[in-house]
């Protein structure tokens, strides 16, 4: 028998970004003798989120390993399991509301900072800017978009003409890219602040063949982003590091039920990557 | 044969699930290469769809039964409608009928259980 | 195989009104031959009602039979049926904003109204007045206490101290009317909305051993009640027909699809019941 | 054997279901002859979760046993709780706590179904 069971709780099953996450907590608990249940939404849906961590109160687990999303229920139940004695660790999203033990992920504000400069850049000082976001709910969501503004707010010549939601699905995000350049003919750049989001981006704007004059900078470094960068049809991205979440956070729930001190907020590396970057 | 009737049901909630995967693949890559994978898993759907009388209906369950094969004629007809009308590039057409595929789809995975529930407590 | 298939979907599968509805249902089906479905919410929940509508409509079913409660999304739902082509019946409850095709059932402003004057009859024109309701959502309940309110407000000398929901369970009947014991002691009248509120409230005023300063005006003539009527621990109720509402809307449904012309709205018996009353 | 298995799993799920009416029941009626039907579905209960170690859990499942065995662990404290604190009055914490119960009887079931749903693809 394993000597630990926890249980990571993704935003989404089986999108691929969380099954990089799984692959990376997985990989720790075979190293350390503990076993990783990988259980959540089949779509991104809050209350499921919710009602999983509460099946995991009830099942007595020794450690939650969850994204954060910062609303009002996410906290309480975070804070229900610390009060049941099941230290939680929250990934990719931060809730630092909750009484959670400590976060490891990415700085989404200073990604979305990011993200803002290097479009800016890019774009030499003067774009209209459509931004697709997985939902406006979640906290690194949020964070993303409040940096992204933060460097638009610093040039005076780029302008964000509308943001919509995702749901964190290709086929949404490709929806409402398509419905922004129906809307604002004008726009020449598109921000997508989760993993799908610049694929499906980069569908439409191929589909309607507008790649030449619209700029794409989209988040991860999933294999499918990276393909579409190679081909042209994505120009930038900002990566993160979801395998090291997992792994980083299995461990980390080891040391805290050893006792040991940890640290209240990890941020994992984040930075830009254009095709030359890669392999 | 329970086994035989349990994979029958087994089978139709997974190509439930692939008619709507491979719509999604055609919709995003816009490629007829995807549109004949969404075709045959259409057809071998449909095909599992004409079983249903002989294989598992019967007196205690008929009405589920009913439900289960009208639920899945409206599933290929909505997924049909959004197919349609992407390629007409209607996407106000194609988005809203593609929220009934997938709700559709939820109907019947909850009826494929309830009718593997139903075969296990005769 | 039955000529028809209809599908009635009560508020709560498992409540004992409900069961009543159902059997007058299915009896008009077993003389007719249309087979009646009976599915619906475990617990009252308003999403996962409209979900059974829905499920209903993708299974082509001939007819739906359902409890209306006038929500924009129920509205919505009852619509979309009538869209299809698949005719609508509200009982028990009304959506008269939907299309739907017609209405069984109480007239609830009425039995609300008639409700109150007994009550204030049977306390002298003078009492404190604990209100349990089965959902704030519901448009019967809100047509009973908007009823009630209005005989109330005829009444000087009447006040309603609470009102408070039960979720149409007696568990949480008691318990609100605990609390409103607690909270307005002057409390000596209830009025109990919902089939199993009186049983609820009941419960808690013996448990308490108020009962010969409290008067509790319940609504429903459930054999449950009926007991507790004839041992003095409920003094009067409304009642309603649930089995022929659940028989008339059968007949009515195989009418409409004779493409007979229905009238619209068809009020069942409601009086006021005292022990005398009872066999 | 399936069957037998099948059966330690569903009769779990009408167990939990029985140890809820019958608090249920006492609560309301507060009758001594209700609480001790409550004890007789806690103790049914309890022995059919002792079984379950033995004869469902293996090297596929494990985990998910060990959180079914668990549940129903929380699911006997949480109802204690309520029937104590009914006893005693608490009105406040009876309430909660039996929000808690009935939670939980939804997670055995969802945990039942998943179970029964290993059994059939092994
Ligand atoms: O939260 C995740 C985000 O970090 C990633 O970028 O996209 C997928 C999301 O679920
Ligand atoms: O709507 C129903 C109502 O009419 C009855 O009084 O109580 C039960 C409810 O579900």
């Amino acid at each position: 028998e394993p000597q630990y069971h926890f249980i990571l709780i993704p935003e989404e099953m089986d999108n691929p970004y969380w099954h990089l996450v799984e692959k990376g907590a997985k990989a720790a608990g075979s190293e350390i003798g503990a076993a990783v249940e990988y259980s959540g939404p089949i779509q991104t849906n809050v209350e499921a989120h919710i009602n999983e961590i509460d099946t995991a109160i009830a099942s007595k687990v020794d450690g939650i390993i969850t994204q954060g999303i910062g609303s009002k229920n996410m906290t309480a139940i975070i804070n229900k399991a610390i009060q049941k004695g099941i230290p939680v660790i929250t990934i990719d999203s931060d809730d630092s509301d909750s009484r959670r033990n400590a976060y490891i992920g990415t700085d989404n504000y200073s990604a979305g900072y990011m993200a803002g400069k290097a479009l800016i850049k890019a774009m030499g000082g003067k774009a209209e800017v459509g931004v697709v976001t997985g939902n406006f709910e979640s906290a690194n969501e949020k964070e993303r978009v409040a940096g992204f503004k933060k460097a638009v707010a610093e040039a005076p010549h780029v302008h964000i003409a509308d943001i919509q939601e995702s749901h964190i699905t290709r086929v949404q995000a490709a929806e409402v890219a398509y419905n922004m350049v129906v809307k604002h003919p004008k726009i020449n750049a598109f921000f997508g602040t989760s993993a799908l989001d610049g694929i499906g981006i980069s569908a439409i704007v191929q589909q309607l063949d507008l790649k030449k004059g619209i700029f794409i900078m989209a988040f991860d470094t999933l294999d499918e982003t990276q393909n579409l960068m190679k081909k042209g049809y994505i120009d930038a991205t900002i990566s993160q590091e979801p395998y090291q979440m997992g792994y980083e956070s299995v461990n980390m729930m080891v040391d805290l039920l050893k006792g040991k001190q940890v640290k209240a907020v990890n941020h994992t590396r984040t930075q830009v990557i254009t095709a030359k970057d890669l392999p | 044969d329970f086994l035989m009737r349990y994979y029958l049901l087994n089978d139709i909630s997974q190509k439930a699930n692939s008619v709507y995967e491979t719509l999604n693949d055609y919709m995003v890559e816009h490629d007829p290469k995807y549109y004949a994978d969404y075709l045959v898993a259409r057809k071998t759907l449909g095909e599992d769809q004409e079983k249903l009388s002989v294989v598992i209906k019967e007196q205690a369950n008929q009405l589920v039964v009913d439900n289960y094969i009208n639920m899945i004629t409206s599933f290929l007809d909505e997924s049909g409608i959004v197919s349609d009308a992407f390629q007409k590039q209607n996407i106000d057409v194609y988005s809203e009928h593609l929220s009934e595929v997938l709700k559709i789809k939820q109907y019947i995975l909850n009826t494929t259980l309830t009718l593997i529930n139903g075969e296990l407590t005769q």
